[in-house]
């Protein structure tokens, strides 16, 4: 996370980091249910196998275990049947855990939007990771506030590629606080006027992010999948 | 040898992996990235003269970007394909080496379109030192030059009649981004060789019709795919299962759409069940909580809040009788199984009977307080 802090710990029990050796932490993931995890497609392109990797939670120093933390290995990886390497469209995936996790305080599952509920235009959410910070890689997670880009101002950005409606885009034009190189599979949340955070976007692609080309983050549009999501977890479920 | 890795050493030297030949030793690869693929050569060697290690690392590099947007100023005419000469250099196939640029090549792109960049605030690519580059003729060293008639877009820009290049991206967006406007000109989907929605007049692939997924605003690309019988449903793809396996707690349909949605709850929170296609209310004879949860979870609604009988008064419902359920862990019942041990009751007319509400609670979203530390 560029231009964000240290996150104090338990601040996101739903941060997940999905690993495999002997790299480690790979990626970010979201924990959406007591087995069920959500990350992003892109993450697996050569380690398609759910045996290589692992996901850690509870967790806010990657370099210290905390006595909250908990592992688990994958069971099945769902990547999207439509995803793009190309474009990075449809750019996620579901994660089976193992086994269930033991819900604390440290570890808790985040909110799946209702169908059709998207983030406000402008509207201030959350970004986490432990992906690059533009000099170093942190061991601490990283938080950032940004805000929700439209999608018209959000193509302006990116001559190049089509920001689908499977997309989201957040950030800043001077790309002052953004996601980067790490961060991918990891949350975008939104507070919820009830007070729960809710999963709007899961860390996709962007511009480099520490390089001079300025813009916002895209980020897989979890509204878009909320459907697809559920269907994976009832058709494992129910052994179908 | 198979792997590129191994092509310095592989002349007879035992230090490659034993599964390789020495006869297929080879360090080009051919080239796959996007906006190199109409070049005059067709396989290139890594690592790039901008210091990239694989054909992906550098399409999603920065440069991949820059060149082809700078290509649409027009700032030099083999600029493009310059660029690819740098991001995906040529491989000799008979010296497997790479054959770079001509310093000439290098320095009239650079001091044409530097300047370009620097309005926009940003610099010419660092690595692309010219001096790296041999001049052409130079002896025992090859080097590119660009034959008059090279492509002067790539395959990921569209090029205007008068000449220039703009990314396919700009085509029929509405803006008139050639200087002769040629980028709006003949729109319709059936000229671009794609399909147009009845609707919204979007276009899209031929290849997404009748995909099991919706691209069409009104989904007329899912419509009209498939003819199925009158005892027959249609799946999510297209396919025709009979309705009595609909629910039935086995896939039929290849991408399992038979066995989606059986359980769901209604407006007012009423268990609804569907069996062979027809909409069912649960009676509540012989229901357990346990199955409650069962439904609860089937519906991605986390766990059971509350299970409430509830007489049902006017509406005339079908309605499903439970059955007690054969298996004593129901939580491992999967409640399409509780669903065969429901029997279709039949239609109940102002008989008044006991309904089954169900409130689910996914209990997420929600951070520990801060906790309170004196100080």
């Amino acid at each position: 996370i560029l231009g964000g802090r240290t996150s104090r710990p338990g601040r996101w029990p739903w941060q997940c980091s999905l690993q495999s050796e002997p790299s480690g932490h790979i990626c970010g993931c979201v924990l959406i249910g007591n087995k069920w995890a959500l990350t992003v497609a892109h993450c697996f392109e050569g380690r398609e196998s759910a045996d290589v990797w692992k996901v850690v939670l509870g967790i806010n120093n990657l370099d210290h275990p905390s006595p909250y933390m908990q592992t688990r290995h994958v069971k099945s990886i769902v990547v999207h049947s439509r995803y793009n390497r190309a474009v990075v469209d449809y750019d996620i995936s579901v994660l089976e855990l193992e086994t269930e996790v033991e819900v604390t305080s440290y570890v808790r599952p985040v909110c799946l939007p209702g169908r059709g509920q998207l983030p406000k235009a402008d509207q201030y959410c959350h970004i986490t990771g432990w992906g690059h910070m533009g000099n170093r890689m942190p061991f601490k997670l990283q938080e950032g506030e940004v805000r929700i880009i439209s999608v018209s101002q959000c193509q302006s950005y990116f001559d190049m590629k089509t920001i689908t409606s499977r997309m989201l885009c957040a950030g800043y034009e001077a790309g002052t606080i953004d996601s980067c190189m790490g961060d991918s599979g990891g949350p975008l949340v939104c507070e919820e006027d009830d007070g729960r955070w809710s999963l709007y976007g899961l860390t996709s692609w962007g511009s480099v992010c520490f390089s001079k080309v300025l813009g916002p983050g895209v980020y897989a549009n979890v509204t878009h999948f909320t459907e697809w999501i559920e269907r994976q977890i009832y058709l494992r479920t129910f052994n179908l | 040898c198979t792997s590129t890795s191994c092509s310095s050493g592989c002349h007879g030297n035992t230090s490659c992996d034993l599964r390789n030949t020495v006869n297929n030793c080879s360090g080009c690869e051919p080239i796959s990235l996007e906006i190199c693929m109409n070049l005059p050569y067709n396989s290139t060697r890594f690592p790039n003269y901008l210091g990239h290690h694989s054909q992906k690392e550098t399409s999603v590099s920065w440069e991949s970007s820059l060149f082809p947007a700078l290509v649409q100023t027009n700032c030099y005419k083999y600029l493009m394909f310059f660029a690819c000469t740098v991001l995906v250099p040529m491989c000799d196939p008979v010296t497997q080496q790479r054959v770079p640029p001509c310093r000439s090549l290098c320095r009239n792109s650079k001091e044409r379109c530097e300047s370009v960049l620097g309005i926009v605030g940003l610099q010419w690519p660092e690595d692309t030192d010219c001096a790296q580059f041999p001049e052409e003729g130079q002896a025992n060293s090859s080097c590119l030059l660009p034959d008059p008639d090279v492509n002067e877009c790539s395959p990921s820009h569209f090029k205007c009649r008068s000449g220039r290049c703009v990314l396919s991206s700009k085509r029929c967006d509405g803006h008139m981004d050639c200087d002769d406007d040629s980028d709006e000109e003949t729109c319709g989907c059936v000229e671009r060789g794609l399909w147009e929605c009845p609707g919204d007049k979007t276009c899209i692939h031929h290849n997404m019709i009748c995909d099991g997924f919706p691209d069409c605003s009104q989904q007329e690309d899912e419509k009209n795919c498939s003819v199925c019988s009158n005892h027959e449903m249609e799946c999510n793809n297209h396919q025709c299962v009979h309705r009595l396996l609909w629910c039935d707690g086995r896939r039929h349909c290849s991408d399992s759409s038979d066995e989606w949605n059986c359980v769901s709850l209604s407006d007012e929170g009423f268990v609804v069940v569907h069996k062979a296609g027809l909409e069912y209310r649960v009676c509540a004879d012989g229901w357990s909580s346990n199955l409650s949860s069962v439904a609860c979870i089937q519906m991605g609604l986390g766990s059971t809040l509350l299970t409430q009988i509830t007489h049902t008064h006017t509406h005339s419902f079908s309605h499903t009788h439970t059955l007690s359920p054969t298996h004593k862990h129901t939580h491992t019942l999967s409640f399409t199984h509780t669903h065969t041990h429901t029997s279709a009751g039949h239609k109940t007319l102002f008989h008044p009977s006991f309904s089954l509400f169900v409130l689910c609670v996914l209990e997420c979203g929600r951070r520990p307080a801060a906790r309170m530390v004196k100080r």
